[in-house]
């Protein structure tokens, strides 16, 4: 199996990457690559050969190649369809965000149980109740979800999640989930990224 | 110097510790605490031993001291203040977020150039425009900004807080900054936590 760190560079590569095409360049070097994670060129080369991928010496990889590579890694090149639940704050940045759809993330639904939210439209989608996202999921065969309700609800609307067919969430809500071990939970906390800070400056700062 | 690692497991400790000290609990073993971290109660034992706690076998440690311990070594115990620079969708769910608050975050302001958002309150602060954002930096001994301007500005934006004295950036947008060194840069990309997803039941399903 390959460890969640490989994983998380594969997806720093490829936002550096897709920045690079984008603005039309073609090859890229491991040292140009290993700008953007820790660890140097040697890392980029050793994740790389650990999915078959050898650059040549002094030519570097092909940009585009490699994006398909890491995209086919990730399972990405085919769009999964993904649903949010707790319409709230958070969920109605997200539901107005292109950049999923960009990288095959496609949000085909929002759910709620607050009856001043239900019928409302948000980005590319209305609002419904709760009650309907087992149809949805199905229809759509929906696989991810991406959970943002209280951290009180969190718990049950996983178990709702799981027993409608979703094997992925990706969970803002603080409470730890307890889910069967099929079910992958990919926690986001934000605070974290404020306490990285908080201890580079404060330990920069102490010399 | 602390690995990145180290420092973000420490904040999924953190995270669960003060779920426990919410619910009442008063000791816990680093074998519950390795529930939250892949890698063990041995990962636990050594993490905490890096920085001088050791519980007693059997005993565990109290959640209360391991809290002030960790919040020492993040350099949370005092408050930071935060500026939140780019005040659209992503933003405005941001400064009404209550988590940052309670973990020593209060966020202090909030800027844009777009004239029609100048002078509209968000949670707890008035949208200013970015030519105010010096003054309310220096006079409230702001170190730490969350940019939220799209990617185009990115760099720019970051380059006026480098010179407001901002020694922090936690970074939504997805180019890659160039600052000086002193500057410490944490990169936010929710795709990746998608990404994950995709991989681990792309790879699930393929046995
Ligand atoms: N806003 C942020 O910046 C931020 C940052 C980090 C973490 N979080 C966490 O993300 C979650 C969402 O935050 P938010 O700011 O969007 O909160 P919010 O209160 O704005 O939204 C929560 C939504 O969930 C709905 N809801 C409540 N119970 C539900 C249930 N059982 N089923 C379906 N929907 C339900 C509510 O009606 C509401 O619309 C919270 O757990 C919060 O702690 C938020
Ligand atoms: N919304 C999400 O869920 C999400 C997810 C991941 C990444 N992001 C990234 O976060 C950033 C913010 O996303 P958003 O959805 O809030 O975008 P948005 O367009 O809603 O908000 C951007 C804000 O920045 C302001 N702005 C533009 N140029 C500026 C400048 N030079 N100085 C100050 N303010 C300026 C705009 O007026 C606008 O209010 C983007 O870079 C986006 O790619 C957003």
């Amino acid at each position: 199996a390959i460890p969640d760190p490989s994983v998380r560079r594969l997806s720093a590569y490829l936002r550096h990457l897709e920045n690079l095409a984008a603005s039309g360049v073609k090859r890229v070097s491991s040292r140009q690559l290993a700008e953007y994670v820790k660890g140097g060129d040697a890392q980029v080369r050793r994740d790389l050969a650990l999915f078959g991928q050898f650059g040549r010496r002094g030519v570097g990889y092909d940009v585009e190649d490699l994006i398909q590579v890491i995209r086919t890694i990730l399972g990405t090149r085919a769009q999964w369809n993904v649903v949010v639940v707790g319409a709230g704050q958070l969920c109605q940045a997200l539901l107005r965000y292109r950049g999923f759809k960009e990288r095959g993330f496609a949000l085909v639904g929002a759910f709620d149980t607050d009856p001043r939210k239900i019928g409302t439209q948000c980005g590319p989608v209305t609002i419904r109740h709760i009650d309907a996202m087992e149809d949805i999921i199905r229809k759509h065969e929906v696989r991810l979800a991406i959970l943002t309700v209280p951290a009180q609800a969190a718990q049950q609307t996983a178990e709702k999640l799981a027993a409608a067919g979703i094997e992925g969430i990706m969970n803002f809500a603080g409470a730890g989930l307890s889910l069967p071990p099929h079910v992958h939970v990919s926690q986001v906390d934000l605070t974290a990224h404020l306490e990285q800070l908080s201890f580079l400056v404060s330990s920069t700062r102490a010399g």
